[in-house]
C-alpha cells in the first residue's frame, strides 16, 4: 500500500452527498455511500456521519466533464472518479457519464468505486497490489466484496486498529497489570535480555518477526519471544552464517540475508539458488558491510543503512540506485545514525534499532512518534518481554501494556 | 464514451495524467518533447506498478490496461508537478 502523507486529525467524520447520480433513487445511494464508508470503520476506530446540510468533512458530488476543480471526467469508461486526500479536502467527484449501479454486473458498481475513492479522502494511495481495493484499476463487479489485507494495514497504518469491538462477556477487564495467569514469558535462555543488541531483525514471507543475534535467532509473539527460542541460525536457515548485518523479506516473497559484501536468498528456509553472491553483484549501487535494510511501508522500496548514510533500491528502476543517494539518515527525523536493525512490523509502524533501544518512526508523519513513555524505549522489554530491564527512558514498569496493545489506541491526540 | 488507448499520444498523455511523466506531457504543444530514456523509464515503472511484464514499450497489453476504466486519482503521488512530501 502507499500513503499520501496526510490524514484526519478526528476519527469522528461528517459526509455530504450535494449532487445525487441522474440514474438512481436517493435512498438508493445514501444506502450504497453508507456501505462504502462502513468498509473503512470495519477495522479501524473511524465512523462516518451523513448529514444533508452544513459544513461537512467529505463533499460527495456526480457531476460530468469539467465540474470545477479543473480535473473534467472524460464520459463513459475511463477516468471513474476522483478524490482529495485529507489535506485537500477529503470531497468525493464521481463521473455522473458512467452508468453507476447497485449489485449488478451491468455498469460501474457504485458500492465499490466509492469505497475505494473514500480511501483516498482518508489519505491513501494507490497500492501496486492488483487484489487490493485501493489498486487504481476498475476489477468489474465482485458480488461478495472483502477488503484486502494490505488495505486493512494501509488504513490502520493512519487511525490505528479498532478499539470499540463488542468482546465476549467472559474477556476479563482492560487492566495495566497483567493477568496473574498469564505473566509475561521470559526466554528461557535470557541471555537476550541482558544485552538486547541484535544483529537484524525481519519478518518471514508468512509475518512471523525474527531477530538474530550471533549463531541464536528467536522468533517474537506480540510481546515476547516465543518458547522454545533461541535456536541456531545454521539448523532454521541452512547453510546461513553466523552474524547476520541486516535482512529483509521482499514483496516477491523471498527473504535477503546480508553480512560483509555478500548476500544470500532464501525462499523460507530454503536456500533460494547458489549463495552467497557478492552485494556488488546483485545490488549495484549499495554498499558492503550494512547496518540495516528494510522494505519501507510509504512506498514499498527497499531501504539499506550504513553508518550515517542510507540508499534506496528499486530493482524495477535501472539503476536501481539514483544518483542522488546515500542521502543522510538525519532526513528520517529522530532516526540515529549506526543502526543496528530496521523492521517494518506488521503493525504497519516502521521500527529502528539501536543498541539496547528502538524508535518508532510515524510512516505518515515522517519522524520517530511521539508517545508515552517516549522514543527510544528499551528493546528488552517491549519486544522479547523482559522483566526489569533498565530503562534509560523511564516510566516502564512490570506489567505494563505491551508496544503492540498501544497500537489499538489513537497515537496522540495532536497528530 | 472515453477513448481507448491505442497511439503513442493517447499514451503520453495517459502517463502523464497518472503521474509517470511531467504534466507538461499533456499539454499538445509540448508533447513528445522528452528524451526517449523518460518515457522508456514512465513505461517500465507503469508496468512495474501495474504488475506487467516491464519492457519498456508501449506494447499491446499496456495499452490494453491503460484502456481500462479507472480512478482518476495519480498513481505516482506528488510526482511531475511538485515535490513528494519527502
Amino acid at each position: 500500500y502507499a500513503l499520501q502523507g496526510s490524514r484526519w486529525r478526528v476519527k469522528n467524520l461528517t459526509y455530504k452527498i450535494s449532487k445525487y447520480p441522474k440514474r438512481l433513487k436517493r435512498v438508493d445511494v445514501d444506502a450504497e455511500i453508507g456501505r462504502a464508508f462502513a468498509v473503512w470503520s470495519e477495522d479501524t476506530d473511524l465512523t462516518f456521519t451523513r448529514k444533508t446540510s452544513g459544513p461537512v468533512h467529505i463533499e460527495i458530488k456526480f457531476v460530468e466533464s469539467e465540474h470545477g476543480d479543473g480535473d473534467a471526467f472524460d464520459g463513459q469508461g475511463g477516468t471513474l472518479a476522483h478524490a482529495f486526500f485529507p489535506v485537500f479536502g477529503g470531497d468525493a467527484h464521481f463521473d455522473d457519464a458512467e452508468l453507476w449501479t447497485i449489485g449488478s454486473p451491468r455498469g460501474t458498481n457504485l458500492f465499490q468505486v466509492a469505497a475505494h475513492e473514500f480511501g483516498h479522502s482518508l489519505g491513501l494511495s494507490h497500492s501496486d497490489q492488483s487484489s487490493a481495493l485501493m489498486a487504481p484499476f476498475y476489477r468489474g463487479f465482485e458480488p461478495v466484496f472483502k477488503l484486502d489485507e494490505d488495505d486493512k494495514a494501509a488504513i490502520q497504518s493512519l487511525y490505528g486498529r479498532k478499539t470499540n469491538q463488542l468482546r465476549p462477556t467472559n474477556f476479563y477487564p482492560p487492566t495495566t497489570q497483567r493477568p496473574s495467569f498469564s505473566p509475561p514469558k521470559v526466554p528461557l535462555d535470557d541471555s537476550i535480555c541482558k544485552d538486547s543488541k541484535v544483529d537484524t531483525l525481519f519478518n518471514s514471507a508468512q509475518g512471523e518477526t525474527y531477530a538474530f543475534k550471533g549463531d541464536k535467532y528467536y522468533k517474537l509473539t506480540t510481546d515476547s519471544v516465543e518458547e522454545g527460542y533461541p535456536q541456531l541460525i545454521s539448523k532454521g536457515w541452512p547453510g546461513l552464517p553466523s552474524n547476520i548485518d541486516a535482512a529483509f523479506t521482499y514483496k516477491n516473497g523471498k527473504t535477503y540475508f546480508f553480512k560483509g559484501t555478500q548476500y544470500w536468498r532464501y525462499q523460507g528456509r530454503q536456500m533460494d539458488g547458489v549463495y552467497p553472491k557478492e552485494i556488488s553483484e546483485g545490488f549495484t549501487g549499495i554498499p558492503d558491510h550494512l547496518d540495516a535494510a528494510m522494505v519501507w511501508g510509504g512506498n514499498g522500496k527497499i531501504y539499506f543503512f550504513k553508518g550515517s548514510k542510507f540508499w534506496r533500491f528499486d530493482p524495477a528502476k535501472r539503476p536501481p540506485v539514483k544518483a542522488s543517494y546515500p542521502k543522510p539518515i538525519s532526513n528520517w527525523e529522530g532516526v540515529p545514525n549506526n543502526l543496528d536493525a530496521a523492521l517494518k512490523y506488521t503493525n504497519g509502524y516502521t521500527y529502528f534499532f539501536k543498541g539496547d533501544k528502538y524508535y518508532r518512526f510515524h510512516d505518515a508523519r515522517f519522524s520517530v512518534d511521539t508517545a508515552t513513555p517516549p522514543f527510544p524505549r528499551p528493546t528488552a522489554h517491549w519486544w522479547f518481554g523482559c522483566k526489569n530491564t533498565p530503562s534509560s527512558t523511564g516510566n516502564i514498569v512490570e506489567g505494563s501494556d505491551s508496544e503492540f496493545e498501544q497500537h489499538s489506541q489513537i497515537p496522540h491526540a495532536d497528530d | 464514451q472515453a477513448a481507448p488507448v491505442s497511439t503513442t499520444t493517447q499514451a503520453e498523455i495517459y502517463l502523464s495524467q497518472f503521474g509517470y511523466l511531467p504534466a507538461s506531457a499533456r499539454n499538445p504543444a509540448s508533447s513528445g518533447l522528452h528524451d526517449q530514456q523518460t518515457w522508456v523509464s514512465a513505461i517500465e515503472e507503469f508496468q512495474n506498478f501495474a504488475g506487467l511484464n516491464i519492457t519498456g514499450e508501449l506494447d499491446a497489453e499496456t495499452m490494453k490496461l491503460m484502456s481500462l476504466p479507472r480512478c482518476g486519482v495519480r498513481d505516482r503521488v506528488g510526482a511531475g508537478e511538485g515535490r513528494s512530501k519527502r
